[in-house]
């Protein structure tokens, strides 16, 4: 996946059943982003894969000041390469992971 | 932990905490 700059990871083990995951996103290159961001903060936030899309969780962010417009493509970018790594894993382990 | 601000925007919450000096070296 081209590299964003920014990292997402789980913020807690997958249980597999809960459409609710907890996930972390922090810069880990801040050379690839455009705007001004907070370098060293890891943001935690929940994200529902049946009801949540990465650009509405990244169009958050930047409304929360966390990042500025010019990045938001690269924010959902990153969390949705996590959520889809997340997502392939659950199909090949279907029973409670 | 005092570090951590709680921000909610649009019905959702984000935690916002230190990364660790190693998490950042090590990714």
């Amino acid at each position: 996946a081209e590299d964003t700059g920014l990292r997402v990871e789980l913020a807690e083990d997958d249980d597999c059943s809960n459409s609710s995951l907890g996930l972390r996103l922090w810069v880990e290159d801040p050379k690839k982003l455009k705007g001004k961001h907070k370098d060293n903060e890891a943001i935690e936030f929940s994200f529902n894969l049946e009801t949540d899309t990465p650009e509405e969780v990244a169009y958050e962010m930047v409304k929360s000041g966390f990042f500025h417009e010019s990045d938001s493509k690269a924010v959902a970018k990153s969390i949705r390469d996590r959520v889809t790594l997340i997502k392939k894993t659950r199909e090949k382990k279907p029973a409670g992971c | 932990n005092s570090l951590t601000q709680v921000v909610h925007s649009a019905g959702r919450r984000f935690i916002v905490s230190p990364v660790p000096e190693s998490r950042l070296r090590e990714s």
